[in-house]
């Protein structure tokens, strides 16, 4: 889940769409690799309370079943991050094939999952690139609003540069529109730029901007645990069931 | 304008408050180092015509007055950012002494300007370290919204340690609430929790979430030219009469 651009909605669509999968009998991960910890919060997890986190995976050799968690959704686990993650980008630097090392720490547990999601910081830097590089897909948030687009050629082509040098079998899953409000004449045309661009890549499910979904994580739950009825959990059930057909 | 949390009203705070200035008869001089560019975008710069850039002039010695350009409101002045400023963090590693290079950049022309603001990339990275060092304040916009607490303490501990290490004048010169929805719970309590927390360095003005403010810039054009007589208009106007009474 990548885009450099602040607050499209990374974290609440991992947080959602796992949940969604793991409701349908998907065992799913989520990954949580950006130092605010936004959806080790989100899922519930006690930041303070984790022994060992993603950092430790990273960068100390700690073996990734120590740090993984449950949830309180069945079958969703979660890698959670604690703050000690923002001085990992320089760490990385250090270590010899540097993108490569989230592939390295997750390949004795991607076999025991159907979906492993990576929550990305905002940014282009080292702990996003491990992330493209250890995925197989990546689905691409963007939020209906004016500056969404501008930074989206840059994306796009660090993903061709990180498939073409590490990793051939990125792809692009789809992009997902966010926060869409109907009532406003910048979303619609925000939302008809991206598929005149995208076209199929779209995904059908369009989330609106719902205040619930934005209470859900101050609750530690997911739409489909806060309020399973509203308009936002509909959504991301959909996009659920979108991304399952895709499979 | 600092704050790694993405989408939090950096840019939008930038804009707005640089065009209220200028209008009061302040010179003003807004500085785009996220490699997005909204700011440029957002005061109607077309950066496929910029010559030279913020890129040009951190890491290719080029005088930062053949960068600056004027926006349509008078004596509102921008510093462009454009695409290629995505490698100036891992380039700026090489430079010796590189958290001060933003500042031996400007040095020339912060005399000719009453206000230099720096809008910030949403990470803690060197581009915005760069910034807190060239700074004498900083202003931190917080979103009404629940992960907006989150990163807080890892920001304000940046902040120390840039204080201590690199830049002993760097002060916190306020707290300014952003996307505040009078309407839910949520907003309340966030803005409660912020203004325990911070006291009274939280700026009177709270801005709301309003459709124009994310209208203006797809015209290029700050809120006290799109639309002054809206909400976010007559905020933004007081959060500049606030500022100039600090200082
Ligand atoms: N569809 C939605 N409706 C209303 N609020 C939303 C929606 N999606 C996300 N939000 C809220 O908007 C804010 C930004 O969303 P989120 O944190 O998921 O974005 P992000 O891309 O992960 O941000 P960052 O770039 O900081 O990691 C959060 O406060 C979140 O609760
Ligand atoms: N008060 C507001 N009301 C409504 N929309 C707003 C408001 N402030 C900002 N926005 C919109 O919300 C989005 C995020 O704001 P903005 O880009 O200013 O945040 P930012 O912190 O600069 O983001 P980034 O972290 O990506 O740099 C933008 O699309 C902007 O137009
Ligand atoms: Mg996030
Ligand atoms: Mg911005």
């Amino acid at each position: 889940m990548a885009n450099q651009k602040g607050g499209v909605g990374k974290t609440t669509t991992v947080i959602n769409l796992s949940a969604y999968l793991a409701d349908s009998g998907k065992r799913v991960l989520a990954v949580d690799i950006d130092p605010q910890g936004n959806t080790t919060t989100g899922l519930g997890i006690d930041k303070s309370a984790c022994e060992t986190s993603i950092y430790d995976v990273l960068l100390d050799e700690a073996p990734v079943m120590t740090a993984v968690q449950a949830t309180q959704v069945p079958s969703l686990h979660v890698l959670p991050a604690t703050m000690d993650l923002a001085g990992a980008e320089i760490e990385l630097t250090q270590v010899p094939d540097r993108e490569r090392q989230l592939t390295r720490v997750l390949a004795p547990i991607v076999p025991r999952y159907d979906f492993v999601f990576v929550d990305c910081p905002p940014s282009l830097g080292l702990l996003t690139l491990n992330a493209l590089t250890a995925a197989d897909g990546v689905i691409i948030p963007i939020q209906c609003e004016f500056f969404a687009l501008e930074g989206l050629s840059q994306l796009l082509s660090t993903i061709d540069l990180v498939k073409r040098d590490v990793n051939t079998r990125l792809v692009l899953d789809g992009v997902l529109l966010t926060m869409f409000d109907g009532r406003t004449n910048l979303a619609q045309q925000v939302a008809e730029e991206v598929r005149n661009h995208f076209g199929s890549q779209v995904f059908r499910a369009v989330i609106p901007r719902t205040v619930r979904l934005s209470e859900a994580p101050s609750y530690g739950q997911p739409i489909s645990r806060y309020d399973p009825r509203s308009k936002g959990a509909v959504l991301y059930a959909d996009l659920a069931k979108e991304v399952l057909e895709h499979a």
